[in-house]
């Protein structure tokens, strides 16, 4: 069972990885005036995410924060539009 | 709401739908497009004009993963859904939709038409709203199509940018509508008390009644219970000061406002047989203890304090409850007397006396 735990919570960090630099590592560069990928840390990602969609904002995963993000959805970032 | 500037710097705009899933007949596919732009149009002076051939403002396309020279690539089933980029030349404007998805006109899979107005939406200059009643919230949820899907936050984001419709004739709302519950042919999906106040629910909207005072309350379902989905089909109050709330195979338990943690379970757990799929409607005689639960023409009996189904059942509802013939789309207790509901008619039962007393307009609870 432990490994099959393990290669659950691989699969979890990289839909998270994914989740956060596809809809919360954009903001705008008004030099290029384009996107840029931002430097902000998970956490701080995390962070946003959960205030965007009203959880407990801790910058840490929980199952509640990993189940929205497994919900299907638009592919146009949240913020930085 | 949000938005992203600036937005089309003109009011009649083109759309082209390049190519077709292979889900849906082409005809379904166009009117779910043309419906989805409706849904702006009328809350705008916008007018959108479909073109087949050459470069519309707004391009519609399937695809899949790495598509054409989209900068963003699709992620096969689930995940992604589709995605829109805002008003501007190339790309700007243009939608596309993730061919590795279920698409389709119901409920199951993915509804085009929904997807494609929110789509809209962001080709339209707005980003996502954090309202999660808004059909710019980011996450994909099932609303009845029959119902007008933009909430007062959507149309305030929207009109925000392009201002509201000409002073048309009034068949161009700039408010949702939502069911009249004075209307001659009101019905409504599921009717559960809670303490002193009767909740009727339909679609996306409950209504709060308090007997004693006649003023109905109005309310979207989501603004209560944010996670539960529209279209609950059967409620009751149980005898512990919670409701349950049922829809499809699965059930909710409520406390006070708050969705109790581990649900939905399956409705299986309460003992009905794997073959039962749905509960039309079911109320609590609190003054036995025992929960009926209606499906088809047949009942079953709960006990609430065993928790458990009794035994003999399911058995015909006419039986035991005689007058009531037809299938039951909502039934609440009140003052000992049982209100079951078919449609926009509703009968009063005494269930010690066993028989009609009276049939009633489904919406007499409400001061019309």
């Amino acid at each position: 069972l432990p490994i099959h735990a393990e290669k659950d919570n691989e699969e979890d960090a990289e839909l998270v990885q994914n989740y956060l630099n596809k809809f919360y590592a954009v903001e705008p560069d008004p030099n290029q005036l384009g996107w840029k990928i931002n430097a902000e840390t998970i956490a701080g990602k995390l962070q946003k995410m959960q205030q965007f969609f009203g959880l407990k904002v801790t910058g840490k995963l929980d199952n509640e924060t990993l189940e929205m993000m497994k919900k299907p959805r638009c592919g146009v970032p949240d913020v930085g539009l | 709401y949000g938005f992203t500037l600036p937005g089309w710097k003109k009011n009649k705009l083109t759309y082209r739908i390049v190519n077709y899933t292979p889900d849906m007949s082409k005809e379904d596919v166009d009117k779910a497009i043309e419906k989805a732009f409706k849904v702006w149009s009328v809350v705008t002076p916008l007018i959108f004009t479909r073109i087949h051939k050459g470069i519309a403002d707004i391009m519609i396309a399937f695809g899949t993963k790495v598509h054409g020279h989209c900068p963003r690539y699709f992620d096969g089933p689930l995940g992604v859904l589709a995605h829109a980029f805002p008003p501007g030349n190339g790309l700007g404007g243009d939608v596309h939709f993730d061919e590795d998805e279920d698409w389709t006109t119901g409920s199951a899979g993915f509804n085009l038409f929904l997807v494609a107005a929110h789509e809209f939406g962001h080709a339209l200059g707005l980003s996502h709203s954090k309202d999660q009643r808004a059909l710019m919230f980011p996450n994909y949820a099932y609303i009845s199509p029959s119902e007008f899907p933009l909430s007062p936050d959507d149309i305030s984001g929207i009109q925000s940018i392009y201002g509201s419709p000409p002073n048309a004739p009034d068949e161009r709302p700039t408010t949702p509508t939502s069911p009249k519950t004075c209307g001659s042919q009101m019905s409504f999906d599921a009717i559960t008390t809670l303490r002193r106040e009767v909740i009727f629910l339909k679609g996306r909207h409950l209504w709060r009644v308090y007997p004693d005072n006649s003023e109905a309350e109005q309310e979207l379902i989501s603004v209560f219970w944010p996670n539960l989905t529209p279209g609950i089909e059967a409620a009751y109050e149980n005898t512990k000061d919670q409701i349950l709330l049922f829809k499809g195979n699965k059930f909710w338990v409520i406390s006070g406002y708050q969705v109790l943690l581990g649900y939905p379970k399956n409705i299986n757990t309460l003992g009905f047989p794997k073959g039962v799929k749905k509960v039309d409607a079911a109320v609590c005689n609190k003054n036995t203890g025992k929960t009926d639960f209606f499906i088809g023409d047949k009942y079953w009996r709960f006990d609430e304090n065993s928790q458990s189904m009794e035994k003999g059942y399911p058995r015909l509802t006419v039986d035991d409850f005689p007058g009531i013939s037809q299938r039951v789309d909502a039934v609440f207790q009140q003052k000992g007397l049982f209100y079951f509901f078919h449609g926009s008619k509703q009968w009063e039962f005494d269930p010690i006396a066993k028989k009609v007393i009276r049939e009633m307009k489904s919406n007499s609870w409400f001061n019309c």
